[in-house]
């Protein structure tokens, strides 16, 4: 289930958006023991001023990421707005019986999005 | 037959290189592996401040209850079990000797091993009821003979599980895992023809993919 991506102008600024994945979903909730799903997220939002600065304790924007809004706002020709992307991720560990009956603890690095950022 | 497109490449990317084909029926999760789930999962490891107090992070590519670098655990059951003889009455004076049989074709040449945990249950045999005194466990690679080579250790009770770590023993440390592992195993008490029947052998593997790991990230300053 994801929070709907919001279209047009009126998409707000750059953060992360609810992504939940349900195993059940994708059809291996037959070998995936635990858990049944988790929130991956994603991102979504503009970069331009001032969502670049992004909230206050929110990751720091990039002085790159500025510096292109700036041009971008001056020159809307040149080199686009920076992207929308994870800033900060967390690893999931997944429980499920591989092909040779064994029980398989695996441990996934970068599968939850924390936090997201102009980049 | 793989599934088309994003989920084959999904999967590959998640290290299985085929889709699991579902649950085996006669096979319960073990405890240990549920344990170690709970504690690596990091939304039960924050809801249960005992296992993770506020603020600590779980070290990448670890497993803590374990002490161990790794990314993957895997619990290995005995493929012997059914091929193994009915145990010889222990009237025959000698204790059997047994075979054990690990199919280890899941593990991929990257994977380092840093623990591989051979877990016993034995059942007494009714010759054995009441016997007193510590028992010794013999283990060596199927073919070499309980001799000098391999692993000895004292099993004080046949009531608990006796585990019996393999790695720089039967196992060299840096070796890669072999496709199969076979066992011999031993267990004898000092009174001679007091025997034992091996109930159950399982092995608990932990492996390194060093690939899927981050190098430990230094905080921001």
């Amino acid at each position: 289930e994801a929070e709907p991506p919001v279209g047009g102008g009126s998409v707000g600024a750059c953060r992360a958006r609810r992504l939940y994945v349900s195993f059940r979903e994708v059809g291996w909730h037959r070998w995936v023991i635990a858990p049944r799903g988790f929130l991956a997220n994603y991102c979504q939002g503009k970069c331009a001023l001032p969502a670049v600065l992004s909230e206050p304790g929110g990751t720091p924007a990039l002085n790159h990421a500025v510096l292109r809004t700036l041009m971008h706002a001056a020159a809307p020709g040149t080199a686009g707005l920076p992207c929308c992307v994870p800033a900060r991720l967390s690893p999931i560990s997944v429980l499920f019986f591989d092909n040779s009956d064994n029980v398989v603890l695996r441990h996934y690095e970068d599968m939850v999005v924390d936090e997201c950022g102009c980049r | 037959p793989a599934p088309p497109g994003p989920a084959a490449a999904l999967l590959q990317a998640l290290g299985l290189p085929d889709v699991p084909r579902g649950a085996p029926r006669s096979r319960p999760v073990p405890p240990v592996m549920w344990r170690l789930f709970r504690r690596r999962d990091h939304r039960e490891a924050r809801a249960d401040p005992r296992r993770m107090p506020p603020g600590a992070t779980l070290l990448p590519c670890h497993v803590e209850e374990l002490g161990v670098a790794g990314n993957i655990v895997r619990h290995v059951l005995d493929r012997g079990a059914a091929a193994r003889p009915p145990e010889p009455s222990s009237a025959v004076g000698q204790c059997p000797e047994w075979t054990v049989v690990f199919d280890l074709s899941a593990v991929e040449p990257a994977e380092r091993p840093s623990q591989a945990r051979l877990e016993l249950r034995f059942a007494a045999a009714e010759a054995t009821v009441g016997t007193t005194g510590s028992w010794e466990l013999s283990v060596a690679p199927a073919g070499a003979g309980l001799g000098p080579v391999g692993l000895r250790q004292v099993v004080p009770t046949l009531g608990l599980p006796v585990r019996a770590e393999l790695l720089g023993s039967i196992w060299a440390r840096n070796a890669s895992a072999p496709r199969s592992l076979r066992l011999t195993l031993a267990l004898r008490h000092r009174t001679p023809a007091v025997c034992a029947r091996l109930a159950e052998a399982s092995l608990l593997l932990v492996t390194l993919d060093q690939r899927l790991c981050h190098p430990l990230a230094r905080p921001r300053r």
